[in-house]
């Protein structure tokens, strides 16, 4: 099973919009995935089609891992979305979460114990991480193999990295295997300037971990959200659905070589 | 003086944005503006042209008021910007006062406090805020007498408002005399039907709190924070300028009837 985080800090830079579509692109390829939402906005759990809170979230685990008498339990968490992917769904009450982790010992560590003990077989499991650092970003990345950071070609995005590395060497601490499979630019579009500008800037720093596959902006990414599926089941024949499948193959064939 | 926060749990809907150019543009009309960036990830310090981490940061001053020895000193942390704005810069060591305010006694009301007890004389003090809900952004609403929400016409960004209004009922609880002044929409293009529905949605929930102004796409708002400065010295003819002018008088004649 390998484990990855859908992470950077900037905000609004497309990390959900990548988890769901990232995930149902490896599904089409035969693999089974479970999605994890780590964010207390609970973006991916919405986007997904789930407006009710549930009972059973990846909140009621932590409390659960956190408290003495019992055990977090993830498998019993687990929703299928109408789309068909399995789904760990957050809930707003998860930022309380925070709160309680902090002032825990080995607090850093409860959501890799919790996927540690899962039941349920996967061959990937793919968390959206929240914009913000702190215990919630922190317990993603310790409890993942490799992180895979969206961004956009903008000047913001781009001077975010250098803080989101202090979050990364924080995680390291605790997972010393913990790697950058890459960075992949949304919403690219090489007619602007400023867009070329910053992409050839991170390829000059960050080498070959830049993905070739670049996704485009395209309204339907938008659009199935609001319908509560992933985009190849919304609209298989849009720009969006090709170019999150070429980054799952890009992705897959990277897996490989790590 | 008035303390207004520009907040909103989604991230990347155009906080930090909208917290320079609003600020610019209410100085132009001969106002005394103060800017907070209450961010760890810096953004508004570093679209300032300020990039090297100042010895006196708001990081820098929350530790003090957290000390028993000494007291915050907003009033030596004000930076002058190369396009004129003062600033109380931020720091990406920010994320851990985060840690270190959950467990300390009354750590909602620190920055509250820390203005009050500034010397310096402005009209406006404009806070920018995170993206995600914890001790800084409560904070910083706590210390706010109005809220400004910006938001995109998309689906996730709409979804996101009920999570923002957990974290607005919190800082109330401490701060009753705090309201949301109102939702400035950005980077709207009225010819995208789902942006006209989203308007409506929320027209429709919050009356006549949805400003008229409406913050178009420009490049140029990038390119000014890529050069350090405000878009009304970076390109004073651009589409930018002229939307942020209009959404200063909007702001400047509500502030006067609320
Ligand atoms: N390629 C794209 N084309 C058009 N719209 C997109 C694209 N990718 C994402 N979006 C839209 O941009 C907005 C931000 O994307 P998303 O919510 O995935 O970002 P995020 O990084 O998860 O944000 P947050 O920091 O709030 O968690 C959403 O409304 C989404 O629908
Ligand atoms: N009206 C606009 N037109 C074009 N680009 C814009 C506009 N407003 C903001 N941007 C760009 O969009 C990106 C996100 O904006 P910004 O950083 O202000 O959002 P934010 O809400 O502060 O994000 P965060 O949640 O990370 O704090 C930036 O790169 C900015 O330059
Ligand atoms: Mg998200
Ligand atoms: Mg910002």
């Amino acid at each position: 099973m390998i484990i990855v985080s859908i992470a950077g800090q900037k905000g609004g830079t497309g990390k959900t919009t990548t988890a769901t579509n990232l995930a149902a692109a490896i599904v089409n390829d035969g693999n089974k995935v479970l999605l994890i939402d780590a964010d207390p906005q609970a973006s991916l759990t919405l986007s997904l089609g789930i407006q009710q809170e549930r009972e059973r979230t990846l909140y009621s685990e932590y409390l659960r891992e956190v408290s003495i008498e019992e055990d977090g339990d993830l498998d019993r968490a687990i929703v299928i979305t109408k789309s068909g992917l399995h789904l760990i769904p957050s809930s707003t009450a998860l930022a309380q979460t925070e709160q309680k982790l902090m002032c825990e010992y080995e607090s850093e560590t409860k959501l890799q114990r919790m996927i540690h003990k899962m039941k349920s077989n996967y061959d990937f499991v793919i968390i959206d991480c929240p914009p913000s650092p702190g215990m919630l970003l922190t317990n993603a990345l310790v409890a993942s193999d490799y992180i895979l950071i969206p961004l956009q070609a903008e000047y913001l995005p781009l001077k975010s990295i250098s803080g989101f590395m202090h979050c990364f060497e924080e995680a390291k601490s605790f997972n010393g295997s913990l790697d950058i499979i890459g960075f992949v630019f949304i919403k690219y579009d090489r007619r602007i300037v400023m867009s070329r500008n910053v992409l050839a800037e991170i390829e000059n720093i960050f080498g070959d971990k830049v993905f070739s596959t670049r996704i485009r902006s395209n309204i339907q990414l938008s659009r199935a959200q609001e319908a509560g599926l992933d985009i190849f089941k919304y609209d298989p024949t849009s720009h969006g659905a090709s170019d999150y499948g070429e980054l799952a193959m890009e992705f897959l064939s990277r897996i490989k070589k790590m």
